[in-house]
């Protein structure tokens, strides 16, 4: 398999042709704008007024929300979506094995550090979920990744994020690896 | 240069003026 | 909302994640640059109105369309750079002449920076391992033994 698409950046950083980065980038934020935007009005088909009014709330796309983010002249104002909220993150400190991330996410750790690009008093204790979240899954992903040789995996796989699916992905390369090298 | 040749003639040429380059540093992963 | 067709191209190529090389989407790439030259206009005549009016309430607008003339700038740049990689990946699994099923699939321009490409890794190659060269593409796999 010699083709090997862009890679996705690390933690807060994103590479601008990795195509997992374009579509991580694609998710939606509820924000809420701080200014008018005039002749956008996009939003409500119903409304006479071409603008996009101040205080506006809106699932907006985090390149999007990213491009207009702005400390000093406020555009936009960006909240966390829900699963970074305190609610969720006390459930992921009490057993982070239990959430389906691919149904919550499927980015859950690509956009939480994504998130910390926007001003949050929140901010460390979200990367430190984030962080928890994944050292808290990681030894059953990578046990069952290893265990799993030569059968259907997709059970396995089912509740995992897109980062946990492609480590999971990187474990069962290193176990068939492995098997062949002892088959010679 | 086989590249940036590539891009240009396929779409780069026909964006407006200010987003006619990409820098392919950034194909470069850190 | 603008950029949609922008991230149908990724997700176009983010489904044939094993590598295939899908049909060249020429009619997706077109629509894309025309979102952009239609945004650029409408930037230009805002600009031109902020400037000469005063308008600065104009400028988030503006900020707003130069966001999506970025995203679908870097949509379209992946989108193209990805098949690349696809592309020369098939030269080191098919050689040199790729199956006309494949070469179906390829813009014309796409065909010819595979010609370049495989002109830059033959000179590469007659640089390897004195007179005769190397052919690097060769055993890809170690031998059995």
């Amino acid at each position: 398999q010699s083709y090997l698409p862009v890679p996705p950046g690390v933690g807060m950083e994103e590479n601008f042709l990795s195509l997992d980065d374009i579509l991580l980038s694609q998710e939606k934020l509820p924000t809420r704008t701080e200014c008018v935007f005039p002749r956008l009005g996009f939003v409500e088909k119903t409304s006479d007024t071409r603008d996009i009014p101040e205080g506006t709330k809106m699932e907006m796309p985090l390149w999007l929300a990213k491009g207009l983010y702005d400390n000093k002249r406020r555009l936009v104002s960006v909240e966390q979506p829900k699963i970074y909220r305190q609610g969720w993150r006390t459930v992921f400190s009490a057993d982070p094995n239990v959430v389906d991330l691919h149904k919550m996410g499927p980015y859950y750790y690509g956009l939480g550090s994504q998130l910390l690009h926007f001003d949050s008093p929140e901010n460390p204790e979200i990367a430190q979920t984030v962080l928890q979240t994944y050292i808290g899954r990681f030894r059953r992903i990578m046990d069952s990744s290893q265990n799993a040789y030569n059968e259907d995996t997709s059970a396995l796989v089912e509740r995992l994020d897109v980062l946990e699916r492609s480590l999971f992905r990187t474990g069962q390369i290193g176990l068939n690896d492995f098997q062949r090298w002892e088959k010679g | 240069a086989n590249t940036e040749t590539y891009l240009k003639s396929v779409a780069l040429k026909h964006m407006p003026p200010n987003l006619q380059a990409v820098d392919l540093g950034k194909s470069v992963q850190k | 909302m603008f950029c949609e067709k922008a991230i149908e191209l990724i997700r176009e190529l983010q489904r044939a994640s094993d590598g295939q090389l899908p049909a060249f989407n020429e009619d997706g790439i077109r629509q894309v640059l025309e979102e952009m030259k239609a945004l650029y206009e409408q930037n230009q005549t805002d600009v031109n109105e902020a400037k000469s009016e005063g308008r600065s309430d104009l400028i988030p607008t503006i900020k707003f369309r130069h966001c999506c003339l970025l995203r679908n700038q870097r949509c379209i740049a992946a989108y193209l750079y990805d098949r690349l990689l696809r592309i020369r990946s098939l030269r080191w699994e098919y050689g040199s002449v790729l199956p006309t099923s494949i070469r179906f699939h390829m813009c014309a321009e796409e065909l010819e920076w595979f010609n370049q490409y495989k002109k830059s890794l033959a000179t590469y190659m007659r640089s390897l391992g004195g007179d005769e060269g190397l052919d690097v593409t060769q055993d890809m796999q170690p031998p059995k033994s």
